[in-house]
């Protein structure tokens, strides 16, 4: 699965 | 960034002044839940570690800051500057059966088994029932003020406009996230009930009250 390396997201 | 997540984003300040001025012009926090106040600043707190980690832009690193330094800029109002206008009385909803739970559904559902990771995903789903003790207020007193209502209103709203982000992202970009649509959807849903009386009663000029 590909982890979300980062949150953009506030 | 599209229009959606950036309404969302605004609503969201708005919410935040709306409350802030609501209780420096009236010196006053009645009718706010602290609990409430109290589980934002955690949500912030845990969400936005990686503040000084990693720097997505200028407009993201401002807005954690605002909204960090106002979450407990609230909490020093209400329980300190504003402590004598709290109502404690009728903010009785219990933190920990939201904390707990949401607490060990973070070390069970997550994306990766990391610190950084759980307590984001903590953040997120803690988010989504945040603002139980505050509607559990509104409902043991069976009312709230306008302004409040107002600042209610703008912050159910940020979520539900993230909700078309996510929508437009997942058609624009391809990007899914799971656990932010499901938290972000229960978080709107427990918004129904409010949107309707807002939208039944407040905008048409009557006081927002709950049958008794």
């Amino acid at each position: 699965e590909d982890v979300l390396d980062i949150h953009d997201e506030l | 960034m599209n229009v959606f997540r950036l309404l969302g984003d605004m609503s969201h300040l708005l919410a935040i002044l709306i409350l802030l001025l609501k209780m420096w012009k009236t010196r006053s926090c009645a009718g706010i839940s602290g609990k409430t106040q109290i589980l934002f600043a955690l949500v912030f707190t845990t969400r936005y570690l990686d503040l000084f980690s990693s720097f997505i832009s200028i407009y993201n690193t401002t807005m954690k800051l605002f909204f960090i330094a106002s979450s407990y800029f609230t909490i020093f109002l209400m329980y300190s500057k504003f402590k004598a206008t709290y109502d404690s009385n009728h903010d009785s909803f219990r933190m920990e059966f939201l904390v707990v739970p949401v607490g060990g559904l973070a070390f069970l559902v997550n994306h990766e088994f990391l610190p950084l990771e759980i307590l984001w995903t903590f953040s997120i789903y803690l988010e989504s029932v945040a603002i139980l003790p505050q509607l559990f207020m509104v409902s043991k007193t069976g009312e709230a003020e306008t302004i409040t209502s107002h600042y209610l209103f703008a912050l159910g709203s940020y979520r539900l406009l993230y909700i078309f982000n996510w929508v437009y992202r997942y058609y624009f970009d391809g990007f899914f996230d799971l656990i932010a649509v499901v938290a972000g959807c229960v978080q709107t849903i427990l918004y129904c009930d409010f949107f309707y009386l807002y939208i039944t009663k407040v905008l048409k000029g009557k006081k927002l009250s709950l049958p008794a």
